[in-house]
Formats: C-alpha cells, sequence, structure tokens
C-alpha cells in the first residue's frame, strides 16, 4: 500500500513566494520555513528547509537547532556569520558570499548580519521538525528565565535583566539593525 | 550512528575521574571514554550544589534523566516554543492601576518546579535547564546523558553548551594513565569552558539584544571568576506556587487520601 500513499503525494511547494512567510519583519526581512506538517512527504526523507531573506544590516538572531544539522547555501548578497560551539569555542567567523554552503552542526548557536546588499539564504535541515532556539527576542530562552536567574548569572541589576529579556519586545528571529541606538546604557 | 562496539572482559564499578569546583558547588564527571560507558552510549555526571547555589543554565547534545540524590530546590526547563506561563500578579495589577513606573518589578517565565529527593527529571536533548538549591543541605543530583540517542546527530561525545558562566580553572583529578589516554584520543578536556556569549563578537551581541557593549561583555563573562555553580546572594525569587501547592503536590496528596 505504499505507492498508494507515496504515489498521490504532495512533492513540491514554494518557499520563496514571500506571502508565505512565517516571521516577517517590515524593515527586517523574513524567513520560511517548510517542515513535515506543511510538506508530509519529509517525514519520510527525516528533512526539513528554509529559506530567509535579510535586509542591509539586519540579524538572524543568535539561535541553536536542538534536533538538526542544517546546511546553508547563500542564493543572494553576504553576511558575516558566527558560529560557536561547546565550551563557548568559536569554530567560524566570516563572510558568506553568494554560491557559497555552510555546515552548522546540531546545537552548534550561529548569529548572522546581512552586509548592505542584504542576504538571501536557503538552509537544508536533517530534521523533518527541526526545532530553532532563538537567544534573543520574544521566544529567547532568555525572557523564559526569572530576572532573577539573569541577574546572578551575568552579575547584572535588575534593570539591565529586564533589558536583555525586554528590549527586542515581539521581535523574534528577524531583529531589524539600528537597535542599540535605542539603549539606555 | 553505528552501533558501539563492546568489547568488555570485565565490569568494575566506576568512580567519577574529574571533579570541576565552581564558587558554590562541584560537578564530577565519570569518564565517557570508559569502555563500559562507551558500550552503553551514556555519560554520567554528578552534580552537588550547597545551600543556595545556582547551576547555571546550559544544554547538552542527549536527552538525560536527572535524579535528585538529596536536598531541595528548584528547577528551570526552558522548552522552545512552549509560553512564559508565570506571572506576576502584582505586575498585572500594577498595570491595571497604570502605575507604568514601577514596571521594573514585573516578570514572566516558563514554569518553574520544585525538587526533592527521589525525583527524577527527564530533560529532552537540547532543552536548556538550571537549578537551584534553596534547601539547608547540599543538593545533589546525578544525571545521565544518552549519547547515543538518534535526537544526537553529532558524535557521541557529550557536549555541554553553557548558557552562563565560564570556567576559566579547572580541578582535575585524572590518573596519570587516564589522562596520557585521553590526551592520546584528542580529548580537550583542560580546555577553559566559556559560556556561548563568548564566542560572539561583543558588537554583534549588543546589536542582537539591544543592550549596551557593557552588558554584551557580562554576558560573555570573561572575568567571571565564579564557575558555573554561582552562590546566590539573599537567595532566589521567583515567580511561582507557593511550597507544596503546586500541581503534582496537589495530585500526590489526593492519591494519598483516596
Amino acid at each position: 500500500g505504499v505507492e498508494e500513499t507515496i504515489c498521490s503525494m504532495r512533492l513540491k511547494q514554494n518557499i520563496a513566494n514571500p506571502t508565505r512567510a512565517d516571521i516577517y519583519s517590515e524593515k527586517g526581512g523574513r524567513i520560511t520555513t517548510l517542515n513535515s506538517q506543511k510538506l508530509p512527504i519529509l517525514n519520510f526523507l527525516q528533512m526539513s528547509a528554509e529559506r530567509g531573506v535579510l535586509y542591509q544590516n539586519a540579524l538572524h538572531a543568535p539561535h541553536w537547532h536542538s534536533n538538526a544539522h542544517s546546511v546553508i547555501y547563500v542564493t543572494r548578497g553576504s553576511c558575516r556569520c558566527q558560529i560557536v560551539g561547546n565550551q563557548g569555542r568559536q569554530v567560524f567567523d566570516g563572510q558568506l558570499n553568494q554560491g557559497q554552503m555552510l555546515v552548522v552542526p546540531q546545537n552548534f548557536a550561529v548569529v548572522k548580519q546581512a552586509g548592505n546588499e542584504g542576504f538571501e539564504w536557503v538552509s537544508f535541515k536533517t530534521n523533518d521538525n527541526a526545532m530553532a532556539i532563538p537567544l534573543v527576542g520574544k521566544t529567547s530562552v532568555l525572557r523564559a528565565m526569572p530576572v532573577d536567574v539573569l541577574m546572578n548569572a551575568y552579575q547584572i541589576s535588575r534593570e539591565e535583566a529586564q533589558r536583555l529579556k525586554y528590549n527586542r519586545q515581539e521581535e523574534t528571529m528577524v531583529l531589524t539593525p539600528g537597535s542599540r541606538s535605542q539603549v539606555r546604557a | 550512528q553505528g552501533q558501539s562496539q563492546c568489547r568488555i572482559e570485565n565490569i568494575n564499578a566506576q568512580e567519577p575521574n574529574r571533579r570541576v569546583e565552581s564558587e558554590a558547588g562541584v560537578v564530577e564527571f565519570w569518564d565517557q571514554n570508559n569502555e563500559q560507558f562507551e558500550c552503553a552510549g551514556v555519560a554520567p555526571t554528578r552534580y552537588i550544589i550547597q545551600p543556595n547555589g545556582l547551576l547555571l543554565p546550559f544544554f547538552v547534545n542527549a536527552p538525560r534523566l536527572v535524579y535528585i540524590v538529596q536536598g531541595r530546590g528548584m528547577s528551570g526547563a526552558l522548552i522552545p516554543g512552549c509560553p512564559e506561563t508565570f506571572h506576576s500578579i502584582r505586575q498585572s495589577a500594577q498595570l491595571r492601576a497604570g502605575r507604568s513606573q514601577q514596571q521594573g518589578a514585573r516578570d514572566q517565565h516558563q514554569k518553574i518546579r520544585s525538587i526533592r529527593q527521589g525525583d527524577i527529571l527527564a530533560l529532552p536533548a537540547g532543552v536548556t535547564h538550571w537549578l537551584y538549591n534553596e534547601g539547608e543541605t547540599p543538593l545533589v543530583a546525578v544525571s545521565l546523558h544518552d549519547t547515543s540517542s538518534n535526537a544526537n546527530q553529532l558524535d557521541r561525545n557529550l557536549r555541554r553548551f553553557q548558557l552562563a558562566g565560564s570556567q576559566q580553572t579547572q580541578t582535575t583529578s585524572y590518573q596519570q594513565r587516564q589522562q596520557q589516554r585521553q590526551q592520546v584520543r584528542g580529548q580537550q578536556q583542560d580546555i577553559p569552558e566559556n559560556n556561548i556569549f563568548n564566542g560572539f563578537n561583543v558588537e554583534t551581541l549588543a546589536e542582537a539584544f539591544g543592550v549596551s557593549t557593557e552588558t554584551a561583555r557580562k554576558l560573555q563573562g570573561q572575568n567571571d571568576q565564579r564557575g558555573n555553580i554561582v552562590f546566590v546572594e539573599g537567595g532566589l525569587r521567583a515567580i511561582r506556587p507557593q511550597q507544596g501547592e503546586d500541581e503534582e503536590e496537589r495530585e500526590q496528596r489526593y492519591r494519598t487520601a483516596n
């Protein structure tokens, strides 16, 4: 009976269409994910994909994937990319240009900042429901922690801890540039 | 991942062979390269957290079960996608009253669980976790990591990813032979353990969080000598149900009475 399911399964979906974006920021860019919930065939493949567009100098928030490796292919523009592994070791700090590919291992934290012409990429994940865990923004792990934990962990004041948790307000994953100008040091 | 090779002639009881001391506690590691642990595809660790000690948030590349051997405290597991369901009631009252100048006291976060001797904590791979000892005796927790789990797509080495703190000096108690063996195997056990923010550029961090570079440096914890278990002066305060009134406790009481 396998052919009865596989043969009729949907095998393609466009992820470049901006109207299909899962995360959208007017000034930052957009990210569209394609996982097995949207395209069930991916369950067989145990893989998923993500298409991202960052506008000039926008940031793809620091994050890691808890259940997948990620392979990034640059489709347009460039970015500065940093990857950090266990023990806080920086394993990559450099520019990614169009046509290049980069492997981000599972659990390794990555941040990207678009260059002056913006940055577009597609990334392939080795899990059909790859889970991205951001360090910054509305859905971040820091926001999920009590303020007292942050204060004691980083030896900072209550106000600094509040800023760490809430400065990015409703933003998630795609961060607009220039937020530091609003910082009350 | 290939199945592990189990060429075991003898089985021996194992003690931790590495000890890392912090300001408010100790983390002890068993040798994960030991053939018995390698065969089982697991890596054990023991945490001894002094009263008012906070085990700083971290995650690992494998699922784990944690058993609370002794003591009591609170535990936070930061599960991606879950809402911050613990809110300050005072905050809501203040907001309703329009007292926005007192917003400094507001907080909301994910669920906190009370833990005590005999409890098992089940933590999926990649879930960030912190632990706080609010008892009068040391909190002892033994953690077993299933590094051979399908959830781990890296190699079988247990890898810790700290979100805070740094371990600049490590007190190790290797036996000479074990040390040599680990060096041969290319292990880098004596490398200082920094948190993941330390690997990012300060400017990038400041930009990402929208904070000053000074705060970003504190995130990196470069001059932090306290280690991964820190002392919380005056005790940790966090919004949560009253002791003994949380869901699990109520359920347990009901079962006893029925």
